[in-house]
């Protein structure tokens, strides 16, 4: 498998998609 | 007043039981109830400031608590007893002292109760938690329980925070996936992040903290059913530990029982790392299983219990059955390193991982 495969990664993932999803 | 206590266990007897050297043998308790053995756990016990790490067990109609008598030897101290709901599962909650959850049912959860350890070890405490059609439920960080319950169109996924007395201190709502979450799974070091699968295949992650919903990521048709034992995140990926579903059994010589997959949230994308097989020679597939740290259990439809060093990634012990009764559960004690095996007699092996 190659993890690379999976797109741009973000550190703060949990953050942006916190700020992205609807309260 | 007569006191049921283990048996003092024999580990040179149960020396051809074993084919590693990784798992020693510590005791055994023998529940005399005569019904079902179902499930076991451990569980911090703190009384006049003594912190103890007891073990619970659970029979169809009793849940007992077993509290160490000396580092070979517990003691069942005390026991809760049911008598219309037979139990399904115990839900350990982490973080808390002198409270174990349980989940009451015939095939589907019923009833969640809180079972109190007593202080003068005769009132028998329990508190109904929740009652209804009981999809899922687990026990989290920092006092927390998780369910998913209701019908599709109507799902609650609640978290209950627990008050230092076994009391509910509060209660809140996190938004509902469009499917019914099956498992929940708490991603290790990230307390308010919480996974859910789903019964379509999917992998929910939630913000704990606010209740939102941040994503739903579909995986293969091919892990359908699967239970995540364990998550991380590292690098910007989710990393979950599932078991393997085996629907390929028999059409590949690999037996893998457990597997790890990648998963990057932003992108939903993900991809199979890792299969955790059984030795060649072996036979069986999943039952049931727990994963601590970095080490996975799992009992096997032959009735062997398999152990992985999930770093090294290959089996590092396998436990036939004893005295010609398959293992029926096994569990990591939270508490120590000790594995919990069950056979449905009632008996429970105490095994040090050394």
């Amino acid at each position: 498998c190659n993890v690379t495969d999976l797109g741009p990664i973000s550190l703060n993932w949990f953050e942006e998609l916190s700020s992205e999803a609807p309260p | 007043r007569l006191v049921e206590q283990t048996e003092m266990a024999d580990p040179s007897a149960c020396d051809d039981s074993l084919n590693s050297h990784d798992l020693q043998l510590v005791s055994k308790l023998k529940s005399a109830s005569g019904s079902c053995s179902v499930d076991v756990s451990a569980m911090w016990w703190e009384r006049a400031g003594v912190k103890e790490s007891c073990i619970i067990t659970a029979c169809e109609y009793v849940v007992a608590l077993w509290k160490p008598l000396d580092a070979k030897r517990w003691k069942k101290n005390y026991t809760w007893h049911f008598k219309e709901i037979p139990v399904l599962q115990i839900v350990p909650v982490p973080d808390v002292c002198n409270l174990v959850c349980v989940a009451l049912g015939n095939l589907e959860i019923r009833e969640l109760r809180a079972l109190l350890c007593p202080c003068d070890d005769k009132s028998d405490k329990q508190v109904l938690l929740k009652s209804g059609n009981i999809e899922a439920v687990a026990g989290l960080t920092k006092r927390r329980l998780v369910s998913s319950s209701g019908t599709l169109d109507d799902q609650q996924v609640e978290v209950m925070t627990f008050a230092e007395d076994g009391g509910i201190n509060e209660k809140h709502f996190l938004m509902p996936p469009e499917e019914a979450v099956t498992t929940f799974a708490e991603v290790q070091g990230m307390e308010e992040t919480l996974l859910g699968t789903t019964g379509m295949s999917s992998i929910v992650i939630w913000n704990l903290k606010t209740g939102q919903l941040l994503k739903k990521v579909h995986i293969d048709e091919s892990y359908h059913g699967s239970v995540c034992h364990k998550a991380y995140s590292d690098m910007g990926l989710l990393f979950l530990v599932l078991n393997h579903p085996c629907a390929k059994d028999g059409q590949s010589l690999e037996k893998p029982v457990f597997q790890l997959i990648a998963i990057n949230p932003k992108t939903s994308l993900n991809v199979g790392v890792m299969l955790y097989c059984l030795p060649h020679g072996q036979a069986g597939r999943f039952l049931e299983g727990d994963v601590k740290d970095h080490f996975a259990a799992a009992v096997l439809t032959s009735g062997t219990i398999a152990i992985w060093d999930l770093l090294l990634g290959h089996c590092t012990a396998l436990l036939p059955p004893v005295s010609d009764q398959n293992w029926s559960f096994v569990k990591w004690s939270s508490t120590d390193s000790h594995l919990l095996a069950g056979q449905k007699d009632g008996n429970i092996f105490v095994y040090r991982c050394t």
